[in-house]
């Protein structure tokens, strides 16, 4: 899956997210990939979010309404992609999954669980995409 | 004392298994950075592609059209096999899409899901957004939309490389999958929910073994002389097969 937030130089924000779903799924199953809220969510007043995962665990809990919604409420990415994460891992130990949290400043954080997870960086002081990895 | 200290310190971020990072610098520093792109996963190629859009010397295009083009990139290069056609066969052998886009200026949004027969799944969400006041369409309809707003289809969207992963997935009984309490447990179906399977046949003879503290641990069933444990809790979802 991937799941991308686009920032403008206006400071306006689109997120979306595309995939091919999970292997050997049964016919007609449907992951958190298209559902709001929970694959990707966004709002130029706050921020946005992006999720990669167990989607039939994720949709469950619309992990980045609720890292949104968080930053809304003043968390800074970084504990609002925590919250996101650990909300799921309590009720599904054996969870994996990942989110990564942008404010409306640029300020980009991400948290995972049970699996090591990467996402993607670029702004204009870069040069080119540079790749962060969220350690266990 | 002191180390003592730092060791269960250490112990206690052991335990919370989860695992986070942050960028650093600053907001003051970084508010004169924009244009931003992030992305999950090192797919440096599609961020570069929606970099390509959002900071273009004319002005630049809009954020919805820079995460239309990263993602169709990823479709295209098909990212991990976890993006685009040819990856994650079904149970039937078929590659289907689903995608969203969200504009977070206006909160439109379009999805869609267990598309068939059509490539672009980004673009056919873009579509769903742009071309109706509906904000996910699903399976053949979602195909019918899309390739009525103009996307080219309809495609197979299998690959020799999906189809190869199916046929060895159907050589190994069909293991691992998504089913739970239902019979056969580990072999291909059709399958049956157990308790009208157990109405029905007295040869398939349920077992619950109980753990020292009296949960369940794993279901069995006897089936032909042969116990087959359920697979409803195996780990199937890594980096190159997720959501």
């Amino acid at each position: 899956t991937i799941s991308m937030t686009v920032i403008d130089k206006m400071g306006h924000i689109a997120v979306g997210t595309s995939t091919n779903g999970a292997t050997f799924k049964i016919p007609g199953r449907v992951g958190d990939g298209p559902i709001p809220g929970s694959s990707s969510y966004a709002d130029d007043e706050v921020g946005a979010c992006g999720a990669t995962g167990d989607g039939d665990v994720m949709m469950r809990f619309l992990p980045c309404y609720q890292v949104v919604e968080s930053m809304r409420r003043g968390m800074e990415p970084l504990d609002a992609a925590r919250d996101a994460i650990s909300r799921i891992a309590r009720k599904y130990p054996d969870f994996v999954g990942a989110v990564f949290a942008i404010n409306r400043k640029g300020v980009h954080a991400g948290a995972c669980h049970g699996w090591t997870f990467q996402y993607s960086v670029r702004n204009s002081s870069m040069h080119d995409v540079e790749v962060i990895t969220v350690y266990p | 004392g002191r180390s003592s200290v730092r060791l269960l310190l250490g112990l206690l971020l052991l335990r919370f298994n989860w695992c986070s990072a942050a960028s650093g610098g600053g907001a003051e520093e970084l508010a004169g950075t924009f244009p931003v792109v992030v992305s999950t996963w090192p797919f440096r190629e599609a961020v570069r592609a929606a970099w390509e859009v959002i900071s273009a010397a004319d002005g630049g295009g809009s954020a919805v059209d820079a995460v239309v083009a990263g993602c169709s990139a990823c479709e295209v290069l098909r990212c991990d096999g976890t993006v685009g056609p040819g990856g994650s066969p079904d149970e039937n052998g078929e590659t289907t899409l689903d995608a969203l886009i969200m504009n977070g200026a206006t909160m439109e949004i379009g999805a869609v899901a267990a598309m068939r027969y059509v490539k672009d799944g980004i673009k056919a969400a873009k579509l769903v957004m742009e071309h109706s006041k509906h904000t996910l369409l699903v399976g053949d309809k979602a195909t019918s939309f899309a390739i009525s707003m103009g996307l080219p289809g309809p495609s197979n969207l299998s690959s020799p490389e999906s189809i190869e992963k199916w046929e060895n997935w159907r050589q190994n009984h069909c293991q691992p999958n998504f089913w739970k309490n239902v019979a056969p447990a580990s072999s291909c179906g059709p399958y049956h929910p157990i308790n009208s399977v157990s109405a029905e046949s007295e040869d398939d003879v349920k077992d619950v073994v109980h753990d020292s503290q009296g949960g369940v641990c794993q279901e069995w069933f006897q089936n032909d002389n042969l116990l087959e444990p359920m697979n409803s809790h195996l780990k199937v979802v890594n980096r190159h097969n997720h959501d």
